[in-house]
């Protein structure tokens, strides 16, 4: 203000006045190992608000009577500057109360990325205006959810919930045995699978190296979950036996350029595969930890 | 892995749009210079080198 360079700007303040919790949750030993996470759920107990508050909020503002809770990841990197990842969003009503469920299996796999020795999870619940705006309501000022009370209080603190498979029992088993064939449900395993590039007779004069490669392919089946859990989880397609992991083919090959021939290399992505699992449509895939 | 995803690969690494017809003598002129294949077996290493350290 009162700079002779610049014009001054006055602008209305929009608060949005959110209340923020941080939840820690010791990680280190919850997950099994060899097992993959299915799901992971953050269970928040929104304590019933006073009649009184509810009278009184009702007079004040009845346009609205919701509020929109968002829970982020919050990564504290070895710099100490803090990042956060937004994981699950949704609405509560003051009139309601309880149990509120939020996936926050993306929050887990993140923390599952990262180097070890790793920091708890922590989770940044925040409750805020259901929107912005002059006639947005303050609803979220009367949400309240229960957060760790003293010790054996016990009634209502946050809860993490860790849905994970054994994979010695639903995953994949690594190569398949060159000795013995592939039988009717044989456990999903790696199988050789030679690729003869000289005898494709588009490759004839035309592809230098290799003269052939080891594609490998995945065969077999997968243990499928129980019904109970199949139900828990219906968002799950069927385990399948798939390429989880592949890796690229360099080539040699001839190109013609002004009138000359000339070898140049090339590589081919997903080319060959490093490692068959079981995976299930629908599961959501785990997005990578950007550094 | 079918045939004919090897070759979509390869012509879309090379952004070809149909297979390239080489006459006997092209291809049998072709020399491979040692610095192509110092790259091509760089980039199998390192293709390989994953699965190395899956050992």
């Amino acid at each position: 203000r009162f700079s002779q360079n610049f014009r001054e700007v006055a602008g209305r303040f929009l608060a949005s006045e959110a209340s923020t919790h941080l939840l820690v949750f010791g990680m280190e030993q919850r997950l099994p190992p060899n097992s993959e996470l299915v799901q992971a759920v953050l269970r928040l107990f929104q304590e019933p608000v006073p009649e009184a508050a509810l009278r009184r909020h009702g007079l004040l503002a009845p346009r609205s009577d919701r509020a929109r809770v968002t829970v982020r990841w919050l990564h504290v990197r070895d710099d100490g500057s803090n990042r956060t990842s937004l994981i699950d969003s949704r609405l509560v009503s003051v009139h309601e109360s309880g149990w509120k469920a939020f996936d926050v299996t993306e929050a887990v796999n993140f923390w599952q990325q990262l180097r070890r020795p790793r920091q708890p999870l922590l989770l940044q619940v925040s409750v805020q205006r259901e929107h912005l705006g002059p006639l947005a309501s303050s609803a979220h000022r009367l949400v309240r959810f229960a957060s760790q009370g003293p010790a054996g209080a016990g009634q209502g603190q946050p809860q993490l919930e860790l849905h994970t498979l054994d994979l010695r029992d639903f995953g994949a088993q690594g190569n398949c045995d060159p000795e013995a064939p592939v039988t009717e449900g044989a456990r999903c395993c790696r199988r050789e699978m030679y690729i003869d590039l000289q005898g494709m007779k588009w490759a004839e004069r035309w592809v230098l190296e290799p003269p052939g490669f080891l594609a490998y392919e995945c065969v077999g089946t997968c243990q499928q979950p129980p019904e109970p859990l199949r139900s828990k989880w219906p968002f799950l397609g069927p385990r399948q036996c798939v390429a989880s992991e592949t890796t690229s083919l360099p080539m040699i090959v001839s190109i013609r350029e002004g009138g000359r021939t000339r070898a140049q290399v090339v590589s081919l992505p997903n080319m060959r595969v490093q490692k068959c699992s079981c995976a299930s449509d629908g599961a959501p895939v785990p997005r990578k930890l950007e550094p | 892995m079918t045939e004919e995803q090897i070759l979509g690969s390869l012509l879309q690494q090379l952004r070809l749009s149909e297979v390239p017809v080489l006459d006997e003598g092209e291809a049998e002129s072709v020399v491979t210079p040692a610095h192509v294949r110092a790259q091509y077996v760089a980039l199998l290493q390192r293709s390989h080198g994953t699965r190395s350290r899956g050992k």
